[in-house]
């Protein structure tokens, strides 16, 4: 399937990237393999201006509203949410993991700090990640180059000053490699 | 090239344009 190219509308303020959003739900009766997350992640659309994203994001059910097993991703327009992506097999994540009753603040944090370019570093970001789970929540940005200790150091440092963590907060960074071996994203 | 930054305050002042309804 042929998508139409998505592109700021008149007067609209245009992102630097164009970003995706997915929607996962993990259904109980399948097992967690590679096929059965590509075939329970589900596109939402693709927004090219600040405009559109608060279009389709004003629409979406808040992350600490939703229940039960489930992520958000908002990645760059072609980079799948997936470890084998061409984007993301030498890259890895950094996990925050919250209490109950963060998410939704955190992740609009985050995601504005994304869009809005606030990392600086080059093309490394790939994208962010809220999963909800039973007994706590927790967010990840993906980076290209899990190796680039630079890199990771300044998403870290910038993750630390646009959310304002509290300072007893965990921080881990987990390659997609050995989110593989183990086959766990956490 | 150029980047096209935008700070947090920016991007919550958008979200009330009729453009983003």
């Amino acid at each position: 399937v042929r998508r139409k190219a998505i592109s700021p509308g008149a007067g609209e303020h245009p992102l630097q990237y164009n970003y995706t959003f997915w929607y996962f739900r993990r259904t109980p009766s399948r097992p967690a393999n590679t096929q059965s997350y590509e075939q329970n992640i589900r596109q939402i659309g693709t927004v090219a201006s600040v405009e559109q994203f608060w279009k389709l994001y004003s629409h979406l059910v808040r992350p600490g509203d939703l229940i039960g097993h489930s992520d958000f991703h908002i990645f760059k327009e072609g980079i799948k949410p997936m470890w084998e992506d061409e984007a993301n097999k030498n890259g890895g994540k950094w996990i925050i993991r919250l209490r109950k009753g963060l998410a939704s603040r955190f992740w609009e944090n985050i995601i504005l700090a994304m869009l809005g370019e606030q990392f600086m570093v080059g093309e490394e970001i790939c994208g962010v990640v809220v999963s909800i789970r039973f007994q706590e929540d927790i967010l990840s940005i993906w980076n290209k180059t899990a190796n680039d200790q630079v890199t990771t150091s300044r998403i870290r440092d910038t993750l630390r000053r646009v959310l304002n963590l509290p300072p007893n907060t965990i921080m881990e960074y987990k390659t997609h490699n050995d989110s593989l071996k183990d086959n766990s994203s956490f | 090239g150029t980047r096209i930054i935008y700070d947090r305050k920016f991007l919550l002042e958008c979200r009330s344009s009729p453009l983003a309804r």
